[in-house]
């Protein structure tokens, strides 16, 4: 191509309608299944089910919902135009480091700041219900991340667009054709900027967002942190308990 | 090919959003 000219708007409104279209079709609930009047809330009993759990049952539960969700974000990146087209090793490394991620970015819709519970295992919970995996920290950083993402009330559309920008982070290590993929993640950047400005969020959102990554990042390393540190008390466990995704991903 | 062997047949396999 010529240079780093900006591709032309129709190009973006094209990638905005292909990534809101994919996230709407892969996002797992949809909204207004979400609705927290839907759902009960843990109750009492259930709290009590949830917390007498071994450390190692609840960790297996925790990884069979981490795993569901996962499929659906890789079901997401390949309806996203111009994943696919990324050679295979490269659309590894960005599932692999990323999936995860994108989870921590949808989970913000599936949260109720009404009483700081997420939606898990069909009801809706609180921090108390993960006392049994025995990484309190971490369970409360990720209700204060879900609390903090929630509170910018991101449109589905934006939702998606966010989603697909974390997702396509070209600064990840291993990537063997960084600059197609520095190309496609700039061109979603521009596509969610002229989307926040058609929605007319206020100026500093894109920079709230971009702020939010390294934040998704910490939570990530701490997840792999307190997975190592479970595997090393029960090493059968993670071989022999958890989906083989899960190993896949998140093992090495 | 190996390492990731799911991840692989994730991306190859054409699913549809009824299948999700």
């Amino acid at each position: 191509s010529n240079g780093d000219s900006s591709p032309p708007d129709s190009d973006l409104e094209h990638l905005s309608e292909n990534i809101c279209k994919s996230h709407l079709e892969t996002c797992q609930y949809l909204r207004e299944e979400l609705q927290p009047s839907n759902w009960q809330t843990v109750l009492q009993t259930d709290l009590d089910t949830y917390q007498k759990k071994s450390q190692e049952d609840m960790w297996q539960l925790c990884a069979v919902k981490v795993t569901e969700a996962v499929q659906y974000v890789v079901e997401f990146a390949k309806r996203i135009d111009g994943f696919m087209e990324l050679c295979q090793n490269d659309q590894i490394v960005l599932l692999k480091a990323g999936s995860l991620e994108v989870v921590f970015v949808r989970m913000c819709r599936a949260y109720n700041s009404q009483n700081n519970t997420v939606f898990f295992d069909s009801k809706y919970a609180g921090p108390e219900v993960f006392k049994a995996l025995g990484c309190d920290d971490l369970i409360s950083s990720v209700f204060e991340f879900a609390k903090s993402l929630s509170s910018l009330q991101l449109t589905e559309d934006e939702n998606g667009l966010f989603s697909a920008y974390v997702l396509m982070s070209a600064d990840r290590s291993w990537l063997q054709e960084k600059t197609r993929v520095e190309k496609l993640q700039q061109k979603i950047k521009l596509a969610m900027q002229n989307l926040l400005q058609k929605n007319q969020r206020d100026e500093g959102i894109l920079t709230k967002l971009v702020c939010k990554v390294s934040i998704i990042r910490m939570l990530c390393h701490r997840h792999m942190e307190k997975l190592s540190a479970i595997r090393a008390l029960y090493p059968e466990m993670v071989q022999t308990r958890f989906p083989p995704l899960y190993k896949e991903l998140f093992g090495s | 090919k190996e390492k990731h062997k799911i991840l692989h047949r994730l991306l190859q396999n054409s699913s549809s959003p009824v299948d999700l």
